[in-house]
């Protein structure tokens, strides 16, 4: 059954948090289909 | 002693010998089998950086620049071409995780000392560099905890292969799991130590009652063979018999068509010998699709080293296999001739068992010669070994385990449970036997 798992590339927003403060940044990432 | 090698290091042997490894998708029986498409070089992940002098534990961003099984070499982003601080980690272990998770906790990424003056702009650096780009998903370290579960749990018990006399079984109880490998104990023996390991999805173990329903040589107690008689009719188990689902299901067979018969000759792995593949006989059929098998020559008169295969079995195959792939076929001991099978058929008047009646599906399994594999040595299944794909034929692969003399390889399935992707061990706790290496003369 887990072979069989759909999953796809999504694009999603990423929070980054440094020493000089925060900003978001767009990544892909794979994820359920369903 | 000084001399005495560290502890092995998988990417400092990758990187040596300059070798691939087999990728996590070829192990259908592996922890992330199914999920390794997450992964991907070039893709970006929060890990410890160890360049720095702050006194708490503080993240960076690294780039997976190389995969090996579930390993990765990863590279300090703002590194570029400078490989000097490059490393090996296990990507399924808690040192790994998403972009995005420091911010979650609240901890700020802080970059390595090597490089925090090479640019003043962090936030543009990052944003530049993180855009567009892969990441691993929020849950996968989730999905690693899910694909670890194992369902056999401690003090149940199975019908097991007899180590020491392989034409039989014998009852046996799950002492413990690790990693879907699990430890048995047989049940009538004296010695604590008398442990037999195999993988959850072995071709060796089966359910309480099984060697009774297919018609196998079980070596139990009256009581226990009268109870799991009746235990298979009613299907009613007791609470510590392995529930049947936990166990392989092999194919069913058609049995309307041809079927194998006693007598009928073939190439088998000798199961004594996984390097070498024999001329062997059906020497009883059973139930269900399951065949006695005898390594010709090689058989004691009671015919305690016969051995079970499922007809469908990747390790049995139709006489001429050898020839035709150019494998060494071992013939039977003695035989003085050249072998020949028509004229081995002859003399023995035999008829060699139909090629259709043999598995003859490849999957598109991934191995190829020269990948690096974690390997069960067969013959001492408590140990996992640094091995190497050194053949592959069809789906059968050669498993040459790393600093040993050939003459311990051991042909396998490309889908036996026994090969795992490199860092298999790491990821479980489980002691990787590493290479031999020979104590050069003093």
């Amino acid at each position: 059954g887990d072979a069989e798992r759909s999953r796809k590339w999504e694009q999603k927003q990423v929070q980054i948090k440094t020493l000089e403060g925060e900003f978001s940044v767009t990544m892909w990432a794979s994820e359920d289909s369903n | 002693s000084k001399n005495k090698p560290g502890p092995f290091d998988w990417g400092v042997h990758i990187d040596t010998e300059k070798k691939e490894s087999a990728p996590v998708t070829s192990f259908k029986h592996a922890p992330m089998s199914g999920h390794w498409s997450d992964v991907a070089v070039g893709m970006k992940v929060e890990v410890l950086n160890t360049d720095c002098d702050l006194p708490s534990k503080v993240f960076w961003i690294a780039q997976v620049i190389k995969i090996a099984g579930y390993r990765a070499k990863l590279r300090y982003e703002g590194f570029e071409e400078n490989s000097s601080l490059d490393f090996w980690c296990n990507l399924c272990t808690m040192e790994v995780h998403p972009v995005g998770w420091c911010a979650t906790i609240g901890k700020p990424l802080v970059p390595p000392k090597t490089i925090q003056h090479k640019y003043t702009n962090w936030k543009g650096f990052l944003v530049k560099r993180l855009t567009g780009a892969k990441t691993l998903p929020g849950d996968f370290y989730t999905k690693v905890v899910e694909s670890r579960e194992c369902k056999f749990r401690s003090g149940m018990q199975l019908e097991v292969v007899d180590k020491c006399s392989i034409s039989s079984m014998r009852v046996a109880v799950v002492d413990e799991v690790v990693g879907g490998r699990i430890r048995l104990l047989y049940r009538d023996s004296q010695d604590e130590e008398d442990d037999f390991w195999c993988h959850m999805a072995s071709p060796l173990i089966h359910p309480v009652g099984w060697s009774q329903l297919v018609g196998h040589k079980l070596t139990a107690t009256a009581d226990y063979k009268a109870a799991s008689y009746a235990k298979t009719i009613s299907k009613k188990l007791d609470p510590m018999d392995c529930p049947p689902d936990l166990f392989r299901k092999e194919k069913t067979v058609d049995s309307s068509h041809q079927q194998f018969q006693v007598g009928m000759k073939l190439e088998a792995i000798d199961p004594l010998n996984l390097s070498t593949v024999c001329v062997a006989t059906v020497r009883k059929v059973l139930r269900e699709g399951y065949l006695m098998i005898g390594i010709d020559g090689m058989e004691t008169p009671d015919g305690s080293d016969w051995f079970c295969y499922h007809q469908t079995s990747a390790s049995i195959f139709p006489v001429g296999f050898c020839d035709l792939n150019k494998i060494e076929l071992t013939p039977p001991r003695n035989y003085s001739a050249p072998f020949k099978w028509l004229d081995y058929l002859k003399k023995t008047k035999s008829q060699a068992a139909p090629v259709k009646l043999f598995n003859n599906e490849i999957p598109n399994h991934g191995f190829k010669a020269g990948m690096k594999v974690e390997a069960v040595d067969l013959m001492e299944p408590h140990l996992v070994c640094v091995a190497t794909v050194v053949r592959v034929v069809g789906r059968l692969l050669r498993v040459h385990f790393d600093g040993w003399e050939d003459t311990y390889d051991q042909w396998v399935d490309c889908e036996a449970p026994d090969l795992y992707p490199v860092g298999w061990c790491e990821m479980m706790g489980y002691p990787l036997q590493p290479p031999l290496i020979k104590a050069s003369p003093p």
